[in-house]
């Protein structure tokens, strides 16, 4: 903590400007955080593009979610996160050299039912656990 | 705003995959589906008896899941397969269990009538062979159609049974197992469902006892009726009535894909 308290006396007698540029600093990157937060976003995946429609019965395609977003400080309240991700937000917050952002990745998943023939035109319904995104959240 | 969506939806039509990307692609899902290559049916269309009685249970499985996540239908889906509901539709607990529901196509080509001993049976035959490891069955049954037939036969009932075979004999009748039987007015028209768990259970273990089923026809009064005349539908039937069987499955193992 005397470290600490040293720097801050350095910091204390950095110039004002210099400390006005880096809250300004990071206000703009909350506010493009904000644009970029970490949210679920939909690619539209279609069976019949691959030219499978004669074999697939059902669906025709399905919405492949995808997380993507940044999890930087601070992470604003409609953000999900992990407690274990709000406290990595702070520590690479004071030490962004050494400790990494949490990442963007899904907390919940779906099930999704594919129908289709096989060789020998049985038919099968097969149910595929944890495979569709539902919602995303910062890790 | 519907623009927007068309937007999204369109997003991966804008873009025509380059082939390559194109093959990539086809090669993940087909490895997440656990299929070694793409399926090449060869018969049969999407129209057939089978493959429209799977398609409700999807529609019923998908609307099952998207309720348990908290999206609700105004409405449930009307089943489009006439006839009475699947008889496990009313425990949906199959259904909802199942990882995996399978319809088998009946392999026997025309229509197999013995006539031995003053006794009609037919034949049916499914391949269980290729059920991937890990599947055990928790329940499976064999339906048929039965058309409405005018001529006489009226206020009568028959007795449909439907037997497991265990041993075929040159020449003379082939040992035989009862599974399940029905009896019902000669006039009634509509889906019969048998249970066949037991037997698709031995068959999915030991391949080399599947024999396949046979199915016969009796009156009140016990005679042997050809299953033709009772209007039991056969291979020469509508595509959309040919009898099939159904099972469902349980993961006993969790699937992973193969490391690359």
């Amino acid at each position: 903590s005397a470290g600490g308290k040293q720097r801050n006396q350095n910091r204390s007698k950095a110039p004002k400007s210099q400390e006005a540029l880096r809250v300004a600093n990071i206000a703009e990157n909350s506010s493009t955080d904000q644009k970029q937060a970490c949210k679920k976003h939909e690619l539209y995946v279609s069976f019949r593009d691959l030219g499978w429609q004669d074999w697939i019965i059902a669906p025709e395609g399905y919405a492949a979610y995808y997380c993507e977003g940044e999890c930087a400080f601070p992470l604003n309240s409609y953000m999900n996160a992990t407690n274990h991700a709000i406290v990595q937000t702070l520590v690479h917050f004071i030490n962004p050299d050494t400790v990494p952002k949490p990442c963007c990745a899904p907390t919940q998943l779906n099930a999704i039912s594919v129908l289709y023939f096989d060789d020998s035109s049985n038919v099968i319904l097969k149910k595929y656990r944890n495979m569709v995104v539902r919602t995303c959240g910062c890790h | 705003d519907f623009t927007l969506d068309n937007e999204v939806h369109s997003s991966f039509i804008q873009r025509r995959l380059r082939s390559q990307e194109r093959r990539e692609m086809q090669r993940e899902i087909l490895s997440i589906l656990g299929l070694p290559h793409r399926p090449r049916p060869h018969l049969y269309g999407k129209q057939n008896s089978a493959p429209m009685f799977m398609l409700d249970l999807y529609n019923a499985m998908t609307v099952e899941e998207e309720e348990a996540e908290g999206f609700s239908y105004p409405y449930k889906p009307i089943f489009t397969t006439q006839g009475p509901p699947l008889a496990f539709q009313q425990d949906s607990n199959f259904l909802n269990d199942a990882d995996m529901v399978m319809s088998f196509v009946n392999l026997v080509e025309h229509d197999k009538e013995f006539y031995h001993q003053r006794r009609h049976h037919r034949e049916f035959r499914f391949d269980l062979a290729k059920i991937p490891e890990g599947e055990a069955v928790t329940a499976a049954e064999f339906r048929i159609y039965k058309d409405y037939i005018r001529e006489r036969f009226d206020n009568e009932t028959f007795r449909i049974s439907v037997y497991q075979v265990l041993q075929e004999h040159p020449g003379r009748d082939s040992d035989l197992f009862q599974l399940d039987s029905r009896t019902i007015w000669a006039a009634e028209e509509g889906w019969l469902v048998f249970d066949i768990t037991a037997t698709s259970n031995h068959w999915v273990v030991n391949p080399q006892h599947n024999l396949g089923l046979q199915l016969s026809v009796e009156s009140s009064d016990g005679q042997s009726i050809n299953p033709k005349l009772a209007g039991l539908i056969g291979t020469n039937g509508p595509h959309n009535k040919q009898p099939f069987m159904v099972a469902f499955f349980k993961a006993t193992e969790i699937h992973l894909r193969s490391i690359r």
